[in-house]
């Protein structure tokens, strides 16, 4: 019936199951949710694991006896002063309000790319599909240059700019302090279950949590194992949060009556309650969640619908308005309340979107938590185009080209700055102090172990 | 939700080959070959095996001027569901979408090979 049946690819089948569904390293001797192999949910998606064969050294831990003796927490600091003979990670990150990065997502929070050098025929040659295995083996996301938890330099156009490496910049305690456990098709629907992936273990830092919840994506609740990897609240040390809403990737629809089967107010409130409400029964006191509104997707179809798409370059016969409609037909487009010829629908869609953000920032306004404070900004597409604008660029070079649908790697890097200004300047509790030490930790650690 | 994503997916790579014959000025076997070539060396060998598989159908529609959207149709595909439209992301062809891939269907029927490789 399939080619798990065979016995012998049987377990081989079993977990490579669990682990897609579950969205864990698929290499991780020591089992801590951490590896040292890049793709395949590797260190691509969260710091890279120090030691994979102890499961009790993994990113984002609270260091073990202040690390005297060996890092713990994979922070690249550890050992003890000979001077004083105060172990490092004491003087250096204790009261440092340390923190992490995690972000729960969808294809935007992942950074769906599809390399357009594989379409555009007149530029085509070996070089052009040199990252085929690593895209296929990353699910074609590129988390390792996303705006939330990028670590590497872009290789995908663009330059990366990312919370994470703003926040390893501020505090050098932060370093490898990254998880971002998104997936393309995310959907408020399965959010709680991602949520849930928070899997929470003992000792953690301060860490950021940011959730990119996708909402009105008309789809089965799947159901993901726990992956994300924590402390436990009783001794975990505060996440600070982002709630991430909204991302463009927002308007699955398989069904061909798309304002029907879109998320409506009510279950958006339910979904994310329900969603925060876990949080809170399991995030440590004194973290912060930011929830982001819904971008308006209008932005797609007038910036690019008359636009040719790279398979039309070479004979100027193919246009986003054709990409859509073909997508539509086949019930697979990303966002069929957007990705649209008929304007109503848009506005409709446009009408709706506006009305879940109004849920979110009533609930950043009226729900309160034990273990967190939540804040509300709206989705940052204008700022983003304006930004680039200024840079002399235009909105169409924010979309990703080849599914004309993705916030490219200029808009991912633009609205990291952005968020962290707006974080700066409302809530600057969120993100930590600056640490005095910073300088002392490069010159003795210099890069902590690189990523 | 896969059906429709192996048409977007067999669209996207018929057309590429399409173009590649047409920019290299070269038969579609030739353009097949020069985009194994171009993929890593540790996928080359399942390229080789469909370019095997579909690549003399693909060239023999593709040198009667079929576009892509009628290619993976007669492939199958790409499928017109009950009641559903007819999917294409091409303008039609001058003689209509429907009678195209009704011709191009004659063409691969003959072929033994794809109708066994279709049905595993």
């Amino acid at each position: 019936s399939s080619v798990c049946a065979f016995p012998l690819l049987a377990n081989l089948c079993e977990k490579i199951k669990y682990v897609l569904r579950n969205k864990l390293p698929f290499e991780d001797f020591d089992g801590d949710k951490f590896s040292t192999f890049p793709t395949l949910r590797g260190y691509h998606w969260r710091g890279r694991d120090c030691n994979d064969k102890n499961t009790t050294v993994y990113p984002g831990r609270r260091p073990d006896n202040w690390d005297a003796k060996s890092d713990s927490n994979c922070n690249g600091i550890w050992g003890v002063d000979p001077k004083d003979g105060i172990p490092y990670e004491e003087k250096f990150c204790k009261g440092a309000d340390s923190k992490g990065v995690v972000l729960l997502g969808d294809s935007a929070g992942a950074h769906f790319h599809i390399p357009p050098e594989w379409m555009t025929i007149t530029q085509m040659s070996a070089k052009s599909f040199v990252n085929l295995p690593m895209a296929f083996s990353d699910e074609l996301d590129w988390p390792q240059f996303s705006e939330i938890t990028g670590f590497l330099n872009s290789t995908i156009g663009g330059w990366t700019d990312s919370l994470y490496l703003r926040l390893r910049k501020r505090n050098r305690c932060n370093h490898r302090d990254l998880q971002n456990i998104s997936q393309n098709g995310g959907s408020s629907g399965n959010i709680l279950s991602l949520i849930k992936s928070i899997h929470y273990l003992a000792e953690a830092l301060l860490s950021a949590l940011i959730l990119t919840a996708v909402f009105c994506r008309f789809s089965s609740k799947t159901s993901l194992h726990h992956s994300i990897k924590r402390g436990y609240q009783a001794f975990g040390v505060p996440f600070w949060g982002f709630l991430i809403q909204g991302r463009i990737g927002i308007l699955f629809f398989r069904e061909r009556d798309t304002l029907a089967h879109m998320t409506t107010p009510k279950e958006m409130l339910s979904n994310v309650v329900q969603a925060l409400q876990y949080l809170d029964s399991h995030l440590p006191n004194g973290s912060h969640v930011i929830l982001t509104g819904l971008v308006d997707g209008r932005f797609l179809w007038d910036n690019l619908h008359d636009r040719y798409h790279p398979l039309g370059q070479l004979n100027k016969d193919v246009t986003y308005s054709q990409l859509y409609t073909f997508l539509d037909c086949l019930q697979v487009s990303p966002c069929s309340g957007w990705l649209t010829p008929n304007e109503t629908l848009r506005n409709l869609t446009s009408e709706r979107a506006l009305q879940l953000s109004n849920v979110l920032k009533e609930i950043a306004r009226s729900e309160k938590f034990a273990n967190f404070d939540i804040f509300y900004m709206d989705f940052p597409l204008r700022q983003t185009a304006e930004e680039w604008r200024k840079m002399g660029g235009e909105p169409w070079q924010l979309i990703e080209p080849v599914d004309g649908f993705h916030p490219n790697q200029i808009a991912a890097a633009l609205g990291t700055g952005i968020i962290w200004q707006r974080a700066l300047h409302e809530w600057p509790q969120v993100l930590g102090k600056a640490n005095p030490f910073n300088d002392q930790i490069e010159a003795i650690f210099k890069d902590q172990g690189g990523h | 939700l896969y059906k429709g994503h192996t048409c977007v997916g067999c669209v996207l790579v018929v057309s590429v080959i399409e173009q590649l014959a047409q920019w290299h000025n070269s038969t579609v076997k030739a353009a097949m070959e020069r985009l194994c070539d171009y993929i890593p060396e540790k996928l080359q060998g399942f390229c080789y095996m469909l370019a095997e598989l579909y690549g003399p159908h693909i060239a023999e529609l593709i040198d009667r001027e079929m576009n892509a959207d009628v290619v993976c149709h007669s492939l199958r595909l790409c499928k017109q569901e009950p009641g559903q439209l007819l999917c294409h992301l091409y303008s039609p062809p001058k003689v209509g979408l429907s009678v195209a891939i009704r011709k191009a269907k004659r063409i691969t029927k003959t072929s033994k090979d794809l109708k066994s490789f279709l049905g595993f």
